[in-house]
């Protein structure tokens, strides 16, 4: 079974190790610090205080049984040092936590590939989220279309999805809606927009800004 | 046109601040430390030095022109102390980053609905994406369920998707196929997966985690 290591155990860090466990794979979870070690200890399988810039204190603690290790030290000194001592350890996959796009670069330039920026990538998302009063959530899904979960306006309710056509006008698919409550996932082109509901859909993020400006 | 504040200036309020601005809403940028707001102050509309647990430099800075604040301090007590201020300052929408669960159920007790949890949600999305080698990445999109960016497996290979069957199979819908680069949105039954091909799926996580299992 695949064992992952974790190194530093911020909220970011934590949530990874937690969740890994609870998916059912074993983590080596380490910090510095031996107060994040202590409170998280009973939830991994394996816990150390690790200085983890130390070549020789990483492989004593087990690293190298580690498929994959995720580096989520927030300083960014420290985070490059221990990207650049995991590769030089052979760990095949690392995947490291950036503060900055300027600090992804530097992880780039040394060979970093998987790279992730929880902060920035959230914050986006926020500001998407709170700029429309119509659009609940905003998801970037991949480089060319965004989910958005959009409250029906008035200008909707009571059309059907076939009369909306908003693929043909928009580009825009309707995922999913959800009426009272409960998600219908690929609902029916009879479908009917009722008030209060929500509609999930893909698209790429011109075509939903367009959508949303003519729907409102 | 609405106004927006943010008040603490780390990687996640920056974030939202810039992003805000990028989608064409000024913004306030709010932090108690000097060189945070000079860093950013070519990038919002307004960018001020303020300690944001007294109500009245909140006041002078002008929170009461933003429609929406957002708490992005880390340090969970001033966070909490700076929530209860813009409430009392009559700020109508309030969101608020917690760092912990319990951190979120305090605010909860306060009143406060908005809730952002950007390093534990990432941290969930990361240990969902590294644990499996099929799945390239995996959104919660609801409480109710997921989106999975699958990479085709043999099994799955020179199959078409009416053959595949996934819905009647696991409840599963494939939203969009990644053919060569190219995404496919709403793909037709009779569009055939090829290898390298990767598949957005959409379902409960029980039934992707099903389907996965199958797949391999
Ligand atoms: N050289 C090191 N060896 C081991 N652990 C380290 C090292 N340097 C930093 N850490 C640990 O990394 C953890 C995360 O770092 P830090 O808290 O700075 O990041 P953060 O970006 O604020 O985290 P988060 O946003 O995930 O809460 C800390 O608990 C810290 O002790
Ligand atoms: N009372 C306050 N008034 C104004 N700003 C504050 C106050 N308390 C903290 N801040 C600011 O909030 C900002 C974010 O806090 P901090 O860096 O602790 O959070 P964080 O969770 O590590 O941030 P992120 O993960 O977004 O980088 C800091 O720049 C800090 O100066």
């Amino acid at each position: 079974k695949k064992q992952f290591g974790v190194i530093g155990l911020g909220k970011f860090g934590s949530a990874v190790a937690r969740h890994l466990e609870k998916l059912g794979y074993p983590v080596l979870a380490i910090d510095k610090e031996m107060s994040l070690v202590d409170e998280i200890k009973n939830d991994v399988s394996f816990a150390e205080v690790v200085e983890a810039t130390d070549p020789e204190a990483l492989a004593a603690a087990g690293i190298k049984n580690c498929d994959t290790v995720v580096v989520a030290i927030g300083d960014v000194q420290s985070n490059i040092l221990v990207s650049l001592v995991l590769q030089e350890l052979g760990i095949k996959n690392i995947i490291v936590k950036a503060g900055s796009k300027i600090h992804g670069r530097v992880l780039r330039k040394i060979g970093i590939t998987d790279i992730v920026f929880p902060e920035e990538d959230m914050g986006i998302r926020v500001a998407n989220k709170i700029a429309s009063t119509n659009i609940l959530d905003y998801i970037s899904i991949s480089k060319e279309f965004d989910l958005v979960e959009f409250q029906a306006t008035k200008n909707l309710v009571g059309k059907t999805l076939k009369e909306l056509s908003l693929r043909n006008r928009y580009g825009i698919t309707v995922i999913a809606i959800k009426h009272d409550g409960e998600v219908i996932v690929s609902p029916q082109a009879e479908q009917k927009i009722e008030e209060m509901d929500t509609l999930f859909l893909v698209g790429k993020a011109t075509d939903i800004q367009k959508f949303e400006k003519e729907a409102t």
